[in-house]
C-alpha cells in the first residue's frame, strides 16, 4: 500500500519493506503463526516498529509514520482529513476498482456494474471537484493524510480509465492531482505517473 | 500494483448494492 | 448512526439530531441546494457546529465530538484506535451486512453470501477474542473510539444471529461487548440491548 510509503517520505520515517520472497511470501508468511502472533488479522499491510510496536490496516499505519502537520494539528483539521480518508475508503475505492480490476484482468467483467460504477466516479469526481474550486489542497494550505488517501485511491482511475473526455468536467480535481503527484515525497513513490490518454477496456 | 491493491485491502465490491439497500429501507422506515 | 452520539456522551457535546420531519425529510432535505452547498456528499450523517464548522462521514464527526481519550493521547494509541476503527468498516460492516440485512427484509436473501458471511463473522470474532483475551477494552485500559466503532459494527449481529451456540467459542467477545453496553453513555444510546438468544432467519 502506498500510502505509509507516502507518509513516510514527509516524516523522514526510514521503512524497511519486505513485500517479495525470500522475505516475504503472500498468503504463506502472513499465515505463520510467528506473523499471526504480532498480526491476528493475517492481512498485510502490516507495521512492526524497532521497538516492537505492530499496527495492521493502511490508515492506521500511514498515520502512525506521518507528522503532526499530516495527521491535522486541530481538532477541526484532524476531523476533516479523517473524513476525506473515509470517503477514499467508502466512496471512491469501490467503484474504482469495480471499474478497473476488469481492464487489468484482476475480475470478470460485469457491465452493468461497470457501467454503475462511472456513474459512481462521476459523482466522486463531482464532489472534489467543487471542494477543490476554492481549495490548493483537500484539508488546509499544504499536504495532509487526505491528499495522500484521495491520491491513492484515484492513481488506477487516471492511469486507465480517466481520459480527457470523462476527465474534462473535473478540471480542479486533475489540477489538484498533478500537483500532488508532483511532490517530491509523492514522486518518490508512485514514479513517474501519466494520465490516461485512450479508456481501457475490459481485458477478455 | 493494482492486483496488490486487491490482495491487500478488502474492497467490498457489493457496498452500493448494500448501500441502497439500506437508503430505501430507510426512506420506507421514516416516510412511512 | 449511533457512533458519534456514544462519543458525545463521553465529551458531554451537546448534539441536536434531526432525523425525522419536519426538521430533516431523508432524502429530500439531504439533497436540498441549501444542504449540499455544506455537504456536497449529500449523505447523511453530517455534523454542523454552532461556530459554521461542518464535516460528514460518521467516524470523522465522532471524532471531532470526542474528547483527547477517546482519540487516544499517544501516536501509538491513536494509530492502534485508527486500526479498529478501519477494521471495523472493512471486515465487520461487510459480512455483517450480508448476514443481517436479509433477516431484517432490507435486502434479498442469498444463501452462498450468507454462509460465506457466517464464516467471515466467525474469523473476526476469533481475531477480537484472541486480543481481549489480555484486553479489557481494545486500546489501553479505557473505552476508546475503537470500543465505540466496534461495538457498533457487531451490535446488530448480536441482536439478530449471534446466538448461544454461535457465539459460544468467543467469550472474551461477548465479556467485552456486554460491558461497553453497561457503560452509561452506551446505555444512553443504545438502550437495553438483549443477547441473541435465537439466531434469526431471513425474512421472506
Amino acid at each position: 500500500s502506498f500510502k505509509p510509503l507516502i507518509a513516510a517520505q514527509y516524516s523522514g520515517a526510514r521503512l524497511r519493506v519486505a513485500s517479495t520472497p525470500p522475505h516475504f511470501h503472500f498468503g504463506v508468511t502472513n499465515k505463520s503463526p510467528e506473523f499471526l502472533r504480532k498480526f491476528p488479522v493475517g492481512k498485510v499491510p502490516a507495521f512492526e516498529g524497532d521497538d516492537g510496536f505492530c499496527v495492521f490496516e493502511s490508515n492506521a499505519i500511514a498515520y502512525y509514520v506521518s507528522t503532526p502537520e499530516l495527521r491535522g494539528e486541530t481538532p477541526e483539521a484532524a476531523a476533516a482529513i479523517l473524513q476525506w480518508v473515509n470517503f477514499a475508503d467508502s466512496d471512491i475505492v469501490p467503484p474504482a476498482s469495480t471499474w478497473v480490476f476488469p481492464t487489468l484482468g484482476i475480475i470478470h467483467y460485469n457491465k452493468q456494474a461497470t457501467e454503475f460504477a462511472k456513474e459512481e466516479v462521476r459523482r466522486v469526481l463531482g464532489v472534489l471537484d467543487s471542494h477543490l474550486r476554492s481549495q490548493t489542497f483537500l484539508v488546509g494550505e499544504r499536504v495532509s493524510l487526505a491528499d495522500i488517501a484521495v491520491v491513492c485511491a484515484l492513481l488506477w482511475l487516471y492511469k486507465q480509465v480517466l481520459d480527457p473526455a470523462f476527465r474534462g468536467p473535473f478540471g480542479n480535481v486533475t489540477r489538484w492531482f498533478v500537483t500532488c503527484l508532483h511532490q517530491p515525497q509523492f514522486r518518490a513513490v508512485l514514479g513517474d505517473v501519466t494520465l490516461c490518454q485512450r479508456m481501457a477496456q475490459f481485458d477478455a | 500494483m493494482a492486483a496488490d491493491a486487491f490482495k491487500h485491502d478488502r474492497i467490498w465490491f457489493e457496498k452500493y448494492k448494500y448501500d441502497d439497500a439500506e437508503r430505501r429501507y430507510y426512506e420506507r422506515m421514516v416516510n412511512g
